[in-house]
């Protein structure tokens, strides 16, 4: 069947959309059949991929306000293998919109579940989330079957870890009993420094097999791929940031 | 009188946090009178400087939520003219919990203004932001009299700036019609790496001198100052991170 993976943490610059799309392409590249949907009104994932999201028809916003269903907001990548659900400005108003409805925090959820046809066709659905623990989030961890949690290797990220975890704790409480963490993955990180080191360790001791042995160096090539509209996979498939996440697609497949 | 100052961008870890801690002190170091608001609900600015947001009383949420004036959240911080309204965790409920008072976006404005006593005895007032345009932000933008926007050299950041445009313009023709851009301070600027310098050229050919002179480099010392709970000038007062903020306090404080 098809798993839907939540990218989440509501640090702001931890490498959210970063690890979304070159996650997403490097399986894609595997043969493993992958739905991007970008849920951050910011629509970096959509732009990281060369997508236009003012010139896009439907995107997460109508699927979110139930004016469309997802199928219709689904446009394939140039990559055989990858599509995406495009963002929109407009979802940055979409807490507002949905608090008269009923369960606002379920429109996600239900608008995966009434793509049956789409979700026969799919491996992996990964959702792009905005920094915030806000709605948007919550409709991610509610529709999803785990969480994957990138951490930059610095102190205020991993500060911010409790809160994260509680959240995931009450909505698996009251939304999706269902649902786990994925897994961490260390973002960033630059070995030669005593703070990335320190929060590397704190991180596997605290958190144990739930961190990933491959870890994401910092990485320029990375930083600069989403200016070209490329993955880094097509930007610099010899730089460090490719080669981490490729052996990171690796370590998710394989990991149970 | 008292300027106020929001310190906003949505696009996540561009620095708004360590821009206002370490402005912030550099201000009170210079003389200045200084009241940081965190508006956050991950509490880093808080955090940042030393405070345990658990231990505290009354936190923004109450003045948000009109359970407490302003002035009984305010806590001194160890140094002389600084003082600080630290932030909770229960912010990230704020949206929701105002959703159905009247003017929602006007409460941070409303407390302020009835603090007379307290603005008295202030020269400025910087209110630290989370990484959205929601209905926190949206209170700092009615509430300020400009907006600092920290602008960090990558390309989301860049992309990110005409949302943030846009927000402001709207606050000041619905709530708040004085409000302007106080600046944009360009960080975690590496110059020896292309996209930092091209960013850094885009920003001041489109936005021009809204763009202060001084930049905030790349320097590992002020991500590990927050572990600490210090400010840049208090762990590493010899660092260039130190030197950078110390000289934006005084373009700042020269900036009409
Ligand atoms: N490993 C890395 N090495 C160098 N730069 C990176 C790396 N990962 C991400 N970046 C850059 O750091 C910035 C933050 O990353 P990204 O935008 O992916 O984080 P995010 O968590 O999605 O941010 P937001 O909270 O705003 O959604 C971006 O400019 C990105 O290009
Ligand atoms: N000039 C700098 N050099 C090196 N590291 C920096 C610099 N400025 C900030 N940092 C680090 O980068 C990370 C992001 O900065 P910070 O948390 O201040 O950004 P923010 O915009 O407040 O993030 P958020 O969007 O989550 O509120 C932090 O770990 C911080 O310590
Ligand atoms: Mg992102
Ligand atoms: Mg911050």
């Amino acid at each position: 069947g098809c798993r839907i993976i939540a990218v989440a943490n509501q640090k702001g610059g931890v490498g959210k959309t970063t690890t979304a799309v070159n996650l997403a392409v490097s399986l894609a590249m595997t043969g493993q059949r992958v739905l991007l949907v970008d849920l951050d009104p910011q629509c970096n994932a959509s732009t990281g991929l060369g997508l236009n999201p003012a010139e896009s028809g439907t995107s997460a916003y109508e699927v979110i306000l139930e004016e469309a269903p997802l199928a219709d907001a689904v446009v394939e990548s140039r990559l055989a293998g990858l599509s995406v659900v495009p963002s929109s400005p407009d979802l940055s108003s979409a807490d507002v919109e949905l608090a008269s409805h009923e369960s606002p925090a379920l429109k996600l959820k239900e608008a995966i579940s009434g793509a049956m046809d789409l979700k026969r066709d799919l491996d992996w659905i990964l959702v792009d989330c905005p920094p915030s623990l806000n709605l948007l989030t919550v409709n991610a961890l509610a529709a999803c079957h785990s969480v994957l949690v990138p951490l930059q290797c610095e102190y205020y990220a991993l500060e911010g870890l409790s809160q994260l975890i509680l959240t995931i704790r009450r909505v698996r409480e009251q939304l999706n009993p269902g649902l786990r963490i994925e897994g961490v993955i260390l973002t960033m990180v630059d070995r030669r420094n005593r703070l990335s080191q320190q929060v590397e360790s704190d991180a596997r001791e605290n958190l144990g097999s739930l961190v990933y042995d491959t870890v994401i160096p910092r990485n320029v090539r990375l930083s600069e791929a989403p200016s070209f509209g490329l993955a880094i996979a097509e930007y610099d498939p010899r730089s460090s940031g490719h080669a981490a996440y490729r052996n990171f697609a690796t370590e998710f497949l394989s990991t149970p």
